[in-house]
């Protein structure tokens, strides 16, 4: 796996996805 | 842990991003696997993971799915693909209200007749809740609920 995942995301969609990982 | 920027190409952050990144914040623990997260306009997609200077990929679907694949998430089902695939196509047909409601009930028919995994849990919970901040529809809360119930 890598060290740092970079995404790059246009703020007129939230990537909640990301939310529910920390859940 | 997740680091937020925002590059030069957003002029004002929208309200829902920076509660995004507060909520995050509140999660974080600090350690764990390191994200950076780029705010940033005018790209051919909304989403994009950059792996490194010379490699990226698209679309939030095919994130959630890159980390099945690799093992951080449960692998994903022949079955859940399709669910991938309407989840990304709701958040692309933004500028046709109808076709994005009559998708977004056809989403929440299949989930709820399907066992979701992993994958697909966090996939749709995102697409309908951008639709849901897109349209103040409230008839997706239900479905939004049931996944948060089931994490």
């Amino acid at each position: 796996l890598p060290d740092e995942y970079v995404i790059a995301v246009d703020p007129a969609t939230i990537p909640y996805s990301l939310l529910l990982m920390l859940q | 842990y997740v680091n937020f920027f925002t590059h030069s190409s957003v002029a004002q952050l929208p309200e829902a991003a920076k509660e995004f990144a507060e909520e995050i914040s509140r999660l974080s623990t600090g350690d764990g696997q390191k994200v950076t997260v780029i705010w940033k306009t005018g790209m051919p997609a909304n989403f994009e993971v950059i792996l490194n200077p010379t490699t990226s990929f698209w679309g939030e679907g095919n994130f959630i799915r890159y980390l099945s694949r690799m093992g951080v998430l449960d692998n994903t089902q022949d079955t859940d693909d399709m669910l991938l695939d309407m989840s990304h196509q709701l958040l692309v047909l933004s500028d046709d209200r109808k076709e994005q409601t009559k998708l977004a009930d056809r989403l929440m028919g299949t989930i709820r007749k399907q066992k979701a995994s992993q994958s697909v849990d966090y996939t749709t919970y995102s697409a309908l809740r951008n639709f849901r901040n897109a349209t103040k529809s409230d008839k997706v809360d239900v479905v939004l609920q049931d996944i948060m119930g089931r994490l």
